[in-house]
């Protein structure tokens, strides 16, 4: 027996929205500790790498640790089905099972949807995620990071990020002219204006743009972003999910020919 | 420069 109840399903409704454009397909593993996925891709550019924490949910059972391969889009689908004050569960009687149900519930319980997910059996190619020490850690508003990102976009399609001990700068060179957007760190009691920055070493690495526009779209989850980075190492950037865990992302550098 | 690949940087478990 698989359950998993989320008071606050709009959160994985937000999940999903965040990794539509990035993955097609993933399996989802189910364990006592909670929900994990891990998919990169089609490029191998980028890898995605979510958890969610059994604490999280309002209930939480899993019997045994099963996988299940589903297709975003179809995930999608169903989900759009459900209001952003609704329930979420997520349920499986069968060992191996060919569908995964869901449950939405609004707050009354006056209206409850159930619908059927068929899924998918999936190659999984699971990456070694190394526990790495990042040199340079920022913690910032992940609206100005979006916004930053998104600005920038218009100029280039990759972006340098350099960082020293007070701030973070970032660059771009296009075909119309060059320009950089420096962040200081700020200890601003408002989140939106805050930048907390750790630099053991500053780094500095240049990143295709259009993989951390589609990141931001995780922006909607959390009211920060931390980047992580180390030179000759993915970025990996992070949205933490209240109680519930955390959104990776990880984002292969540009090297050198 | 080129565009690295997730996996020149972390192998398969």
């Amino acid at each position: 027996m698989f359950e998993a109840k989320l008071q606050q399903g709009v959160i994985f409704k937000k999940i999903v929205d965040a990794i539509k454009d990035l993955v097609k397909s993933v399996n989802i593993d189910a364990s006592t500790s909670g929900l994990s996925m891990q998919a990169m891709d089609s490029a191998h550019v980028a890898l995605v790498s979510l958890k969610l924490n059994e604490n999280g949910f309002k209930d939480y059972r899993c019997d045994r640790p099963i996988t299940l391969g589903l297709s975003i889009e179809n995930l999608s689908k169903i989900l759009k089905c459900a209001g952003n004050d609704d329930t979420i569960t997520l349920q499986t009687d069968e060992e191996e099972p060919s569908s995964l149900k869901f449950f939405f519930e609004n707050q009354q319980a006056s209206k409850i949807s159930e619908f059927s997910l068929n899924l998918m059996s999936l190659d999984s190619e699971s990456l070694g995620i190394p526990d790495t020490d990042y040199s340079s850690v920022i913690q910032m508003s992940s609206a100005e990071f979006s916004r930053i990102c998104k600005e920038l976009s218009s100029i280039s399609e990759t972006v340098e990020i350099e960082t020293s001990k007070e701030s973070v700068k970032f660059s771009v060179q296009g075909d119309i002219g060059a320009g950089s957007i420096t962040v200081k760190n700020n200890q601003s009691d408002k989140d939106v204006d805050r930048v907390d920055l750790q630099i053991d070493q500053p780094v500095k690495l240049t990143f295709a743009l259009r993989y951390l526009n589609m990141f931001n779209k995780a922006v909607s989850l959390s009211s920060t972003v931390s980047l992580n980075m180390s030179e000759e190492n993915p970025l990996m950037v992070e949205y933490k999910i209240d109680d519930l865990g955390s959104l990776r992302f990880y984002l292969a550098p540009k090297i050198s020919d | 420069m080129k565009q690295g690949t997730i996996k020149n940087f972390f192998g398969n478990s």
